[in-house]
Order: C-alpha cells, then sequence, then structure tokens
C-alpha cells in the first residue's frame, strides 16, 4: 500500500506539472486516507485533501472540490501548519466562489487580504497576492445579489483605503455609491471576471449582467420617483419586459420598495422615509448649510 | 458646500495664475477655466484686473465668454453666438450644466419641457443622462427624476454666482426666512405655553375630582 | 466673498424646506 501510496503522489506530482489538474486529482483521491496505513495521520489527510481539492478548482471544478473541502472541514481546527490552514481557506473561499455564494466568498477574501503575518510555513505571502485577494473580494461583493449586506460588504471596502489603489476601484466606487453603471464600464468589468463569473443562468443571463442590471436598477431607484419601463430599459441597456420582471422580483423579494402599474407600464420608486422625516431631513440639511456658511464667514473673519 | 469645498482650491490655483496673465495667456486662462470639468465658479476670476483689461482688446471675446459662464445661460450664448467663439464641447457641457443651476434657483420643480428647451436636448433619454451624469453625479444638484409628471424635484443646487441685482433677492428671502423663523418660534412657544396651561388645569380638574370622590367616600 | 455669496444662494433657494401637498397633510 505505501508503494501504490508514493506512485500515486509522484504520479499526481507529475500530471499537476502537465497541469492534468483533474487527472493529477483523481491520482491522489485514489489514495485510501479513511482506512490505509494513513488513517491515523490528520495532517497528511488534511494536506492531501486540500492539495485534492485545489487541484479540482484549477478546472473549475468546484463540485469535486467542495467534496475534499468538506472533509478538509472536519480536519483543520486541528491543524497547525498555518501554510495548509492558509491554503484551506484560499480553496474554501474559491469553491465558494465558483458556486456563486458571492458575498461568504468575499468575506473569506477579504479575511484573507488582511494577512498580517506574511511568513507562512517557509513562504513569503507577497503584497501581489493579498492585492488579489482584495481585487476577489470587490468582484465577487459587486456581483452579489444587491441587497443591504451587500452594501455593508461594500461600505467596508470602500473605506479600505487599500482598495482606492486596485485596478477595479473605479467601479467599486460607482457601486457604492449606488450610481448607475453603463455598458462601458461594465464591460471593462467583465474582462477581469473568471470563466465561472460569466456562466449563463438558467434564464440565459450571465451571473454579471443580473448582478449590473439589479445594481442599476437600485440605483434607478434613488434617482427616479417613477418611470416607464420602455425609458428603464433604455437606461439598462435591456428589453423593457425584462426589466419588468426583474424589477418585480427585486420588489417581492424586498431588495427594492416599490410598486407597478402595468396599464400604465410605469414602476413607482417608494421613499423609504416618510414625508415628515423628509421634511426633517431638509430642515437638518438648511440648518447645516447655515452653519456651513457662518463657519466660512468665521474663518474669513467676517 | 461640498461643491463649493472641492472648488475653492481650483478658483485660488486659477485667480493666482490670472495675477500675472495678460492678454493672450489670460483669454488661454478663461478658456482653461470655463472647460475645468469641476469648476463652476468665475466670479473671482471676472473680478481679476488682468482679466478685466481684456476689455476692448482683441481678446474681448475671451472676457464675454468669462461673463456668459458667470452668469449666462446656454439659451445667452445661442442668443449671442455670432459675437462669441465656438464653445468647446466640455465648455458647453459646463454651460448647460450652469443652465440647469440657473433654473434650480426659480423654481424646485424644472418641467422636463423647459429643461429640454433650455439646454437644448431633443428626448427624454438624453436630457436624464445629463441630469444624472453631468448633474446629479457630478454633485452639483440632487433631487429626483419624475418620469410620469415629466419633471425633476430638485433637493438642493449649488450656488451660481450672483448676478447683478441679485444680492437684494437673497436679502429679502433671508429676512423673510428670519421673520417666518421667528413667528415660527414665538407660534411654538405659544403652543407649549398653552400645552402647560392645560396641563395644569388637568391636574387642577384632576385634583377636584379626587377630593370630591375623596368626600363622597367619607359620606357613604 | 462670492464662495460665501454662492452657499447663501444655493442655501436661499432650499427655502422653503418642503412644500409637497403629502407633506401638508402628514404635518397637520
Amino acid at each position: 500500500e505505501e508503494q501504490v501510496c508514493l506512485i500515486r503522489e509522484r504520479l499526481a506530482e507529475l500530471y499537476e506539472i502537465e497541469e492534468e489538474w483533474t487527472k493529477s486529482a483523481q491520482m491522489l483521491s485514489g489514495i485510501d486516507l479513511d482506512t490505509g496505513i494513513r488513517a491515523g495521520d490528520e495532517s497528511y489527510k488534511l494536506t492531501k485533501c486540500v492539495k485534492i481539492a485545489l487541484l479540482y478548482l484549477e478546472d473549475d471544478d468546484a463540485t469535486n472540490a467542495e467534496v475534499y473541502i468538506k472533509k478538509a472541514s472536519f480536519m483543520v481546527n486541528g491543524c497547525k501548519d498555518e501554510a495548509v490552514i492558509l491554503q484551506y481557506k484560499v480553496c474554501y473561499a474559491r469553491i465558494l466562489d465558483s458556486k456563486r455564494k458571492f458575498l461568504e466568498a468575499a468575506l473569506r477574501y477579504y479575511e484573507m487580504s488582511q494577512l498580517e503575518k506574511r511568513e507562512i510555513g517557509g513562504r513569503i505571502v507577497d503584497e501581489e497576492e493579498l492585492q488579489q485577494a482584495l481585487t476577489a473580494a470587490v468582484t465577487c461583493t459587486i456581483l452579489a445579489a444587491a441587497g443591504p449586506q451587500r452594501s455593508r460588504v461594500l461600505a467596508t471596502l470602500y473605506k479600505d483605503e487599500r482598495c482606492s489603489k486596485l485596478k477595479i476601484y473605479p467601479i467599486l466606487q460607482k457601486v457604492y455609491l449606488e450610481r448607475i453603471l453603463r455598458k462601458p464600464e461594465v464591460d471593462a468589468f467583465a474582462e477581469e471576471l473568471k470563466p465561472h463569473q460569466k456562466a449563463l443562468l438558467p434564464d440565459s443571463s450571465t451571473v454579471l449582467d443580473r448582478a449590473m442590471i439589479e445594481h442599476n436598477l437600485l440605483s434607478a431607484s434613488k434617482l427616479y420617483t417613477n418611470i416607464s419601463f420602455e425609458e428603464l430599459g433604455a437606461l439598462l441597456g435591456i428589453a423593457p419586459d425584462k426589466a419588468e420582471k426583474i424589477a418585480a422580483r427585486m420588489i417581492s423579494e424586498d431588495r427594492m420598495r416599490g410598486s407597478i402599474d402595468q396599464v400604465e407600464a410605469v414602476i413607482h420608486f417608494d421613499n423609504d422615509i416618510e414625508e415628515l422625516q423628509q421634511w426633517d431631513q431638509q430642515i437638518v440639511s438648511v440648518c447645516q448649510s447655515l452653519n456651513d456658511v457662518l463657519d466660512s464667514m468665521m474663518k474669513k473673519g467676517i | 458646500m461640498e461643491v463649493e469645498e472641492r472648488q475653492s482650491e481650483l478658483v485660488e490655483q486659477f485667480v493666482m495664475l490670472a495675477k500675472s496673465a495678460r492678454g493672450r495667456a489670460a483669454a488661454e486662462l478663461i478658456a482653461h477655466a470655463t472647460s475645468h470639468p469641476s469648476l463652476f465658479a468665475f466670479a473671482e476670476l471676472l473680478a481679476m484686473p488682468h482679466i478685466g483689461e481684456l476689455q476692448g482688446t482683441e481678446h474681448s471675446s475671451s472676457l464675454d465668454v468669462l461673463k456668459l459662464f458667470a452668469h449666462g445661460t446656454w439659451s445667452d450664448y445661442k442668443c449671442n453666438a455670432s459675437n462669441l467663439p465656438q464653445l468647446l464641447p466640455q465648455q458647453q457641457l459646463k454651460l448647460k450644466q450652469l443652465t440647469v443651476l440657473t433654473l434650480a434657483e426659480t423654481t424646485k420643480v424644472l418641467p422636463y419641457d423647459l429643461l429640454m428647451r433650455e439646454l437644448d436636448v431633443s428626448n427624454v433619454r438624453d436630457l436624464e443622462d445629463l441630469l444624472i451624469n453631468d448633474c446629479m453625479y457630478a454633485g452639483i444638484v440632487r433631487g429626483k427624476l419624475d418620469q410620469c409628471r415629466r419633471c425633476f424635484e430638485v433637493s438642493f443646487a449649488a450656488g451660481r454666482d450672483l448676478r447683478p441685482g441679485q444680492l437684494e433677492n437673497m436679502m429679502q428671502t433671508l429676512e423673510n426666512w428670519l421673520a417666518k423663523s421667528e413667528f415660527l418660534l414665538s407660534n411654538i412657544q405659544e403652543k407649549i405655553k398653552w400645552a402647560d396651561g392645560m396641563n395644569e388645569s388637568d391636574k387642577r380638574h384632576k385634583k377636584e375630582v379626587e377630593e370630591k370622590q375623596e368626600e363622597v367616600r367619607k359620606s357613604v | 466673498e462670492h464662495a460665501l455669496l454662492r452657499q447663501v444662494s444655493s442655501l436661499v433657494r432650499r427655502l422653503p424646506a418642503i412644500d409637497s401637498p403629502k407633506f401638508q397633510d402628514d404635518f397637520l
């Protein structure tokens, strides 16, 4: 059994060098980790499970990767090897990302981007890798379904000054400021995405399309009291009936406040705040402006 | 305030440059200032001596452009286009942005028809894109677009340079506001006094009722 | 002070703070 194990490991290495990721993973997964002579060696088992999961992920095979990362999750708490733990975290985040659990993936990527200790298991984690993790966190957050939780993560990322140096920052800023994203910006963002992030959904739109349309719809609700579906479609760059369908879904999922008048083909966006509160806010901001003027006068010695 | 804060440095830069720029250099400075995407204030530059000296020279049309950007609108430009140099695209956009600010001075609800006429825009989509991208996202106005009523409700608009004669109006509005605030304040104080009075009389009434209750209880 | 005048001009324009009919009902 020991010889078989060694041969498999050697073959897996060769497949890996050939970038035959799935074959390499299959070779390793043939090693009996549950009953063989290694069954007692938790560290060896954990290392192998994480390795197999990473190899499957190289071929974007999140399903098989998840099988092994689940096995690893039962052993990782007892592990002392920081390198393996980090690999496990990377793997877990990438599996969530591949399975389009974008918000969970974003949180894990962000946690990894904040790694303090750079020297792990004799290897240096360089700035570039941390930036990649941060960029992945931003990308996944942008792709996540619009709503309050995503807004909180966006706020965290936007306020993290490391993000202002990322290439993806302009789009992060517009998404955070709830501004409508125009097609050129979306296309530029699309170029940076991984294949699975551009995958087709059952309704034959892509993950990106859906994220962008929902985002733009929410952004439009901040700008409009009401809008016809004709114009909304023109604004979002999609067919009016599709805009209506997505708006209806978001309203029913309580991710946007509003009502749809199908006779007039108009969507009316509800204001989250009552008129009286609006008045209070207006009075507060008028008084704030007055204070600003008085401060300016003070500063200028008037 | 944000707009003022953002552009105060720019204003200072251009004023500094205007101290040494004369003739052609001053004309180029005006073109640069009226093209800058973040500058919406021109009164300071207009007040600089070297800029005023352009009057009557070969560069006086640049001075006219600066006056147009300080106080005028897109319609003013179109009426006077033959006497003014051809505006660059970024200058045209800026003058339209300034026109929205001027329109927002008169009323808080701007009808689409008025906006489309004053901004020379032929359809709703283009008008709304201009208001969204170049006004709301530029931070010079805040508000809501209402397609059913075909109007733009302005909740905030940055201040433009004051036109001659506007100061009196502004003082008058401030006086009215002061008077109204004082009236409201005295009104509220009166209501508070009334409420206190009512509270006192309720307390007295309640005390009388309790005393009467006590008497009845004793007699029974 | 042109900047100050612009600020006051912007401030003055925001009065009255709100005058929508719905507000009147809510306020009353």
